[in-house]
């Protein structure tokens, strides 16, 4: 037997070729993280959590957090989050002071000011990085595919036939012309940003 | 999302795991972290914290899975971590981070990749990404 600590800073689409300004200090970050813990991983801009946290569609912040205690069961959980600094501290919280397992939004946000645990300003958790992200994923959003081709439809697409017309997946600008056959086009793969957590 | 889990050395197990979510997610979209069983577990045979997309986490009941996979079919560890991230939740969507309370750790993942740190009292430490 013996102590043990793991930590994750999140999973995912992570590219092979992440540029050393964006690589190295995420591993710093960890290493620093290794020997404090959960906490100070949400004051980190670097990880999607506390400052640094992703954006919803309206642009804001909303944070949640869980904790539990292997040996008793205790837990806590919250969510909803938009002005606690570090989330995990108000989930620890609602384990040891209250009789529930789980606050959100308003009743969290309220519980957090009873408690008096550390708040701040909203946008002091959005970051310029995250901005970009949104509005890669939104745009990602705003691509339509066209069921007929299944191809992605882009505004200067200029041919379709009447599928796409009928089903209105049709790209704006385009005219159609039905005395012409539609030439099988080779659907093109695009990747298209989409902002979404490819980094965890 | 950022995790940790942890166990002492009297066996004692303790998990947490803090987000913000998914890039532009609908207002008041609740994902896996704070579903107990989902993004977050401990017993006292282990403590689980589980990252990537939420959905697929809490259908698979990422957290849990491994537990009980210990719990009802003696597996380790390592085996239960290794078979949920492998065969319950669809590839790419999910990593976890966890340990036992005899100190085992594992860091299991189909995604690309995972940000990762651990380390143990017998001086082993390691930092990984891919």
């Amino acid at each position: 037997m013996g102590w043990a600590i793991a930590l994750h800073g999140g999973a995912g689409d992570i590219p092979l070729n992440l540029p050393p300004e964006r690589r190295e200090p995420r591993e710093a970050a960890l290493r620093h993280c290794l020997d404090i813990g959960v906490r100070e991983l949400e004051n980190h801009p670097h990880f999607n959590a506390g400052k640094g946290s992703v954006l919803t569609s309206d642009g804001t912040v909303e944070m949640e957090a869980c904790i539990m205690d292997g040996r008793t069961k205790k837990c806590g959980a919250v969510s909803g989050l938009t002005t606690v600094v570090n989330a995990i501290s108000l989930a620890r919280l609602v384990m040891e002071k209250t009789l529930h397992i789980y606050l959100a939004f308003d009743g969290a946000e309220a519980f957090a000011r009873e408690q008096g645990v550390e708040t701040t300003d909203k946008s002091h958790f959005v970051t310029s990085e995250n901005i970009e992200r949104l509005k890669q994923a939104k745009e990602a959003n705003r691509v339509q595919v066209c069921i007929s081709h299944n191809h992605v439809i882009k505004d200067n697409h200029k041919r379709t036939d009447l599928a796409c017309y009928i089903f209105g997946k049709l790209c704006i600008n385009s005219k159609i012309d039905y005395t012409q056959p539609i030439p099988k086009e080779p659907t093109k793969e695009t990747t298209v940003a989409d902002g979404d957590s490819q980094i965890g | 999302t950022v995790g940790c889990v942890a166990v002492d050395n009297q066996g004692n197990l303790a998990t947490a795991t803090s987000t913000g979510g998914l890039v532009n997610k609908m207002v008041g979209r609740i994902g896996d972290t704070p579903i107990i069983g989902a993004g977050t577990y401990a017993n006292s045979l282990c403590a689980v914290s589980a990252t990537g997309r939420g959905e697929s986490i809490m259908r698979a009941t990422v957290a849990r899975d491994v537990a009980a996979l210990m719990e009802y079919k003696g597996f380790s560890l390592e085996e239960a971590a290794a078979y949920v991230v492998g065969e319950c939740a669809p590839k790419g969507t999910a990593g976890l981070v966890a340990v036992s309370a005899k100190g085992e750790v594992t860091m299991q993942f189909n995604t690309t990749g995972m940000f990762r740190a651990c380390a143990t009292e017998d001086g082993y430490s390691e930092i990984a990404i891919w």
